[in-house]
């Protein structure tokens, strides 16, 4: 399983959250304009919060990111 | 198998509930308006219990979250 | 296999029933208007009574719930 | 695999039918008019009966269960 | 694997046909109009045999039961 | 894996044929009008012959059996 | 994995062919016009071949077999 | 895995060739006009060669064979 | 996962290449027009070249082959 | 799973993260116009940064890289 | 998971690149026009690099490949 995001604007941010009994962050990743992250749930990432103006491409549909 | 938060408003609120004998949460996580969390469920997470304005993303549709 | 449950009144009521020999409550749940809850079938839950005003969104279609 | 069964009127039943080599009943629930039962098939029940009126949910379709 | 029967006269007939060796009959159980049976393929169930006036709902389609 | 006949005649017969290095008969099974029965592969048995005036519901379509 | 065949003539042929090193016939089923066989492949068939006017329902279609 | 070929004339040709290391011919199998071959890939075949006017049915569509 | 290739001139080349760190010629098949051959991807063939004027059926389309 | 990057210009990086408690690059790769890389998730690689002008074929559909 | 590539020029390079903590060729494999090579990735190709005017047909959809 995996999505895709693709930065609208510089400094869109995507946090990896730890899977387990506790949840915190494991990495965040920075991207400029125009950068794509395709990203994977893992043995260590069990959810993702992505903000900025972004568009992530997911199995359940396009979303919108970001405050418009 | 795993979901798609997009809050609409600030102070969106995710809920984490335990899995096993037990039903407590293990996490709350806080989004802001335009934020994005992609969750999945895990050998700590059986269900989730979403409050405030927000549309979520999953396999059986798209459904509206929040009093209107 | 999860299904999604939108609150549309307050007091809607979620059990979980007990898997095994036996069947019994294993958990109650709340939720108020415009709340949602997303729920696993898990290990300890194979069953779900849902009572209250409410959209159960499911596989097999979206269900209404509620008096009317 | 579960199935989805809401009640139309007071005092629908869902019977729960024994798996293995003898066929009894496991478990009774009874519903008011508006309430879901979502039940999977598990360990314990291989078949399930319901009389009232109510409309079931399924993998191969919505039926229509009471006297009407 | 499970269908869905649904009487639409008294005393419709399933009866459950033994898984192995040998064929004979492990169960019968009788619907009266307007009852709805969910039966699945067990370990003890390989075949089903069904009289009277029903409907049955399966993977490979609806089928009429009854001698109309 | 499951087939479903229906009998549009009394005396259609279904033969379940052995798996395994031998191909004999394991059992016949007598329809009459309007009977249906719905019957797996299994262990035991590998092929079915259909005889009579009925219909047969697979995977692969409706078929009719008989003289017609 | 099964095939239909529907005889639409007298002695149709459907021979089943050994699974192994070697390939020669482990059976030979005659049909007469209105008969249908279902057959599954097996641990001891791997192929088959048809002979005489027939209708033959597989997953990659629907076959006519015979010299017209 | 199987593949159905049809003859469309007399001495169509499908050989089953080798699993292995190595590649040559495990078995020629003749079909007469009119006549059907359902074939398996198997432990000992990985690969079909035909020859002659055929239809073959696939998985990847119908492919006409022979000269023409 | 099998292919389909279907020669339109002689002399058309199926060369397997054989899986491992290694990649070499396992197997070099020739096609006379019309001549179809089906292969499977195997234990010692996981990458195929095909030279000459042909038709190759996949799970991805139907490419053409040949300097046309 | 694989995703598929085409090159609309030169010096596009496609860079692989790690797998694992720690997020670092294991890999960076330059594609010049023209140029097409298909890559998979691995063990050692479980998500992927994109630069520059360049089309990401993917599950979840296609997406534009670049400042554009 | 195989990719099918067809040279639409003489020399299109296939690189496969190896599998595991290093990123290096393990072969490389030069097209004509014409020809089409089927590539599996394997247990020593987890990514593949295409070069020259080509078209790649892949589970994702067709890509062309190539300066144009
Ligand atoms: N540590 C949590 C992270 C998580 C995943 N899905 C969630 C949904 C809600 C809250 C937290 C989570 C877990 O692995 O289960
Ligand atoms: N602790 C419960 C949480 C739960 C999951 N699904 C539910 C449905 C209803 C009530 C509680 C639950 C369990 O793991 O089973
Ligand atoms: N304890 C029962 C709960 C149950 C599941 N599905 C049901 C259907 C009908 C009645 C009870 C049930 C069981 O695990 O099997
Ligand atoms: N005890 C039976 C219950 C059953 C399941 N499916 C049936 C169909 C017909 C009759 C009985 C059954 C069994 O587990 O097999
Ligand atoms: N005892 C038989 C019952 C059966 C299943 N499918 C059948 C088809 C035809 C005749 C009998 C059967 C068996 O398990 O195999
Ligand atoms: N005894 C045979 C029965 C059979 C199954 N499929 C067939 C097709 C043709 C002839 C016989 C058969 C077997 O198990 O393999
Ligand atoms: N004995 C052969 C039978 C066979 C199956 N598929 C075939 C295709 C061609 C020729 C022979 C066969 C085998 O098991 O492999
Ligand atoms: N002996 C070869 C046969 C084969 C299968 N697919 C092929 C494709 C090309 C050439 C040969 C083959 C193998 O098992 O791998
Ligand atoms: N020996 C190589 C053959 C190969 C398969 N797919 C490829 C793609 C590109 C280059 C070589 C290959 C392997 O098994 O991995
Ligand atoms: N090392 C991280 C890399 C990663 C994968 N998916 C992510 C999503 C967000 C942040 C980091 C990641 C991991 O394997 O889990
Ligand atoms: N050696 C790397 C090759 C690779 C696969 N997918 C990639 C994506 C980006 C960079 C490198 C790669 C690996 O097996 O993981």
């Amino acid at each position: 399983e995996y999505v895709i995001i693709r930065a609208l604007e510089d400094g869109v941010t995507i946090i990896g959250l730890t899977r387990g009994k506790d949840t915190r962050f494991n990495h965040t990743e920075k991207l400029d304009r125009g950068e794509v992250m395709i990203c994977q749930f893992t043995e260590h990432t069990s959810a993702m919060k992505i903000r900025g103006k972004a568009e992530i491409y997911t199995k359940h549909g396009t979303v919108k990111c970001g405050k418009d």
